[in-house]
């Protein structure tokens, strides 16, 4: 198994030169990890788990990524391999990235933009790396669902300093302050995306479409008490019957507050808060405005 | 001072109405 | 106040052009701050010297471009456009973004057909539009809009330079409003009283009954 191990191993090296992806990462999966002739440590292990996982990621191949990634976590608390657990991490965050779950890929890309040790094994981890993780965290979360977890996760990325020197600085603004995104500003956001987070969905929109759309539409609920779908369509750039869907997709997932009457076709937003919440919240906001007018005239000497 | 003018000039827009017949309607 | 915040510092930079700038050049700073994206408050720059001293002279349309800024509408500027210098696109934008924070002065639900009206708007897309990018977006109003009723329910507006005469009526207001805060607090008081005192004889007679009831059983 030893003498196997070496020649697939050295084949998959081979494959990597002809950039092969796929073939070196079903060569190196050939190697028996749970021999129970020879005593291969986790950190062995791990490595082959990881390898397998980054090749089968060169070729766009996901499900065959996760499958490895999957066995990696298994072990990766034993490991006390920091340069490769490092390379766990961020394989599992491209990973995530490629299959779409943009809000866990963008919290994995988050913490390793926070990267406290930068030196691991003679290499170190640039500034721009950490940049491009974070980037890269920006990203997903921009496409992923609208709703109340990725503003939580949106205003984490806002209030991070190091992202307003960011070229994404700008979308992401927009994005958290819930404002609605024109086509200029999508177009340009898209220039920037990796194949994958503009694939095709089976109803025929774009991954980034989608986000767009929900994105706008969330918008749109902060700004209208009703609209008719026809108006709301325009405004999203897609026909009424499609914005109808998708608003009532987001309403019965709990995304967006709301209801829809079918007969007038308009859709009511709702708010989380009831009226005589609202009521008192304008008064606290007088109170407050009040207070505002009070400092202004002590800083004035008045 | 303008700025203060122009503040309390929007303050004064947010205050309630609270004198309305329709509010003292549903006040009583 | 974030207005105000955002626009102090702007008032401060053309204040400071003012001191120096005269003739012409006050003439040209009056059309660069009435064309400034950001800023909204003009009173400041009203009451400068070298600005007031444009009356009277060739550039004194100017001077009463400014006053429209500062306090008048688009409707007002129409009737007066053939005396005051042709606007430019960030100009009229601007006008009409003021016109708005006057409308909203007087009315908390402005329809939208008043609307299209004072700033010669043809459509209620194009309206929503101006509405949300220039007005709600640009931080001078908040507010939601409602189709069904077609009209724009305002929550905030920011605070234009006061008009000659405005002052008494504010302090009218204030004093107005404070009277009926504290007459609505003690009718409030009153009835919490009222409430108080009924409970307390609810409880009395409740008392009175369990204790007559207990007195029969032992009888």
């Amino acid at each position: 198994e030893e003498q196997v191990a070496v020649i697939r191993e050295g084949l998959a090296e081979v494959y990597v030169d002809e950039e092969e992806w796929s073939k070196a990462a079903q060569m190196l999966s050939g190697i028996d990890l749970e021999s129970g002739i020879r005593v291969l440590d986790d950190t062995y292990k791990l490595s082959k788990c990881v390898k397998i996982a980054q090749l089968y990621l060169e070729d766009d191949d996901a499900v065959s990524a996760e499958t490895y990634i999957k066995k990696a976590s298994f072990l990766v608390n034993n490991s006390k391999d920091e340069g490769l657990n490092l390379q766990y991490k961020v394989c599992y965050a491209r990973i995530l990235d490629m299959k779409r779950k943009f809000l866990e890929a963008a919290l994995r890309y988050y913490e390793l933009s926070q990267l406290e040790k930068r030196e691991f094994e003679g290499r170190q981890v640039d500034e721009e790396e950490l940049q491009q993780a974070l980037t890269a965290a920006v990203t997903c979360t921009i496409l992923a669902a609208a709703g109340p977890q990725r503003s939580r996760v949106l205003a984490t990325l806002y209030k991070d300093e190091r992202c307003s020197k960011l070229n994404i600085y700008p979308i992401l603004q927009k994005v958290y302050l819930e404002r609605i995104l024109r086509k200029p500003e999508v177009d340009a956001f898209a220039e920037e995306l990796k194949p994958h987070q503009k694939a095709l969905l089976p109803d025929n929109s774009t991954v980034l479409d989608r986000a767009m759309i929900e994105h706008n539409l969330l918008s749109a609920s902060k700004l209208y008490t009703n609209i008719s779908f026809e108006e709301l369509g325009a405004l999203l750039g897609i026909g009424s019957q499609k914005a109808e869907k998708i608003a009532a997709r987001m309403i019965s997932e709990d995304r967006m507050k709301g209801s829809i009457d079918q007969v007038e076709g308009i859709i009511h937003f709702g708010t989380d808060i009831e009226e005589l919440q609202q009521w008192d919240q304008q008064i606290m906001n007088i109170c407050q405005a009040l207070n505002d007018v009070l400092d202004s005239m002590a800083k004035k000497g008045l | 001072e303008h700025s203060l003018l122009r503040q309390i000039s929007s303050l004064v827009r947010r205050l309630p109405a609270i004198d309305s017949p329709k509010f003292q309607d549903d006040f009583l | 106040m974030e207005i105000e915040q955002r626009q102090s510092e702007l008032v401060e930079q053309f204040v400071a052009l003012a001191k120096t700038a005269r003739g012409r050049a006050a003439a040209e700073l009056i059309v660069h701050a009435t064309s400034h994206r950001s800023l909204f408050a003009f009173a400041e720059l009203l009451s400068m010297p070298h600005i007031i001293e444009l009356q009277g002279t060739e550039h004194a349309n100017f001077l009463d471009l400014l006053r429209l800024f500062a306090h008048g509408t688009w409707t007002d500027y129409k009737k007066n456009a053939s005396q005051l210098p042709t606007l430019g696109i960030d100009q009229e934008l601007k006008l009409k973004q003021l016109t708005v924070l006057t409308l909203a002065e007087t009315m908390k639900v402005l329809p939208y057909d008043l609307l299209m009206k004072q700033l010669d708007i043809s459509n209620v897309r194009q309206l929503e539009d101006m509405l949300i990018n220039d007005c709600m977006y640009a931080g001078i109003v908040k507010g939601k809009l409602d189709q069904r009723r077609r009209c724009f329910e305002v929550q905030f507006a920011a605070g234009r330079d006061l008009r000659p005469g405005q002052l008494e009526a504010m302090i009218q207001t204030l004093a107005n409003c404070l009277s009926t805060s504290d007459n609505l607090l003690l009718t409030i008081e009153e009835k919490i009283k009222w409430a108080d005192s009924m409970n307390e004889l609810n409880l009395k007679h409740k008392k009175e009954i369990e204790d007559k009831a207990e007195e029969l059983r032992k009888n």
